[in-house]
């Protein structure tokens, strides 16, 4: 059987709400080291892959591998009835069509338990290779969901270009144009300001905003996100869940034709 | 112009 407790149950709760509105549906694979997930979206332009550690979680038992197909939608549905304070045990019988969710409240007084229907999902796992990037970027989650959204309202595409001292975003549109440019700031007074690059090679590559502020949904996760890129290859933005695991976006670069 | 790739272009299925 599966089963496993997460005593934050609202990092479960923002996890799907960020990635919801992406992926129709998807595999939850449990197996001894953890939870995960991979799925593209409906394009097939951008990926989406979660890992949660078993470590992470305060009960964790994975007897054999399992694949849970759930719609996103659906699974939203169910975490929108657990309370933001609760922990959320989730627990599966192997080869078993459901997987059932336990809210509990802090104080133990309120105890709620919901069934959700799995679905076969046929899905293609992609391998992601172990990269190194030209460069990363450590930035506020919410100063990159600013940007991405107000960029969002002049144009459809942001040229992001890194230096060693700065990262600019930049889009042009009907209507004019816009830039912003983050500077390097190692803040230590205050670290959740900070926005650190580390680079081996400038690299500037353009994307589609609508995918960056879709993925900026999971700005509640994380203080910080870390942009990775390199010439010519998919964005990488990832958002750590401390000391559980992190979510990951994959974006194709767009391209001059 | 500017074209989007699928990100299976990138990342091989396993």
């Amino acid at each position: 059987m599966f089963e496993a407790r997460l005593q934050q149950g609202a990092l479960l709760k923002k996890v799907v709400e960020a990635i919801k509105d992406l992926i129709e549906d998807a595999n939850f694979d449990c197996n001894n080291s953890g939870f995960s997930l991979q799925a593209m979206d409906s394009s097939h332009v951008s990926l989406v892959a979660l890992s949660l550690r078993a470590d992470g979680f305060e009960h964790y038992r994975c007897d054999r591998n399992v694949s849970m197909g759930m719609k996103l939608a659906n699974l939203s549905k169910i975490l929108k009835c657990a309370g933001n304070d609760d922990a959320i045990t989730m627990k599966s019988e192997d080869n078993g069509d459901t997987i059932t969710f336990m809210f509990e409240s802090q104080n133990q007084e309120r105890l709620s338990e919901f069934d959700l229907k799995l679905m076969d999902i046929d899905s293609e796992h992609l391998g992601i290779p172990e990269a190194e990037y030209d460069a990363t970027v450590k930035l506020p989650s919410s100063e990159f969901q600013r940007i991405v959204k107000d960029l969002a309202s002049i144009g459809d595409t942001v040229e992001i270009s890194v230096t060693k001292d700065a990262v600019k975003f930049g889009t042009n549109g009907d209507i004019g144009s816009a830039n912003v440019m983050c500077r390097q700031n190692k803040s230590v007074d205050k670290p959740e300001e900070s926005t650190e690059i580390d680079i081996t090679e400038p690299v500037a590559l353009t994307f589609a905003l609508r995918y960056l502020n879709s993925f900026a949904k999971a700005t509640p996760l994380s203080s910080h996100v870390v942009l990775k890129l390199s010439k010519d290859l998919p964005i990488v933005v990832e958002y750590h869940i401390e000391n559980v695991g992190r979510l990951s976006f994959f974006l194709a670069p767009k391209v001059e034709e | 112009g500017s074209g989007q790739r699928s990100i299976a272009a990138f990342f091989g299925s396993k």
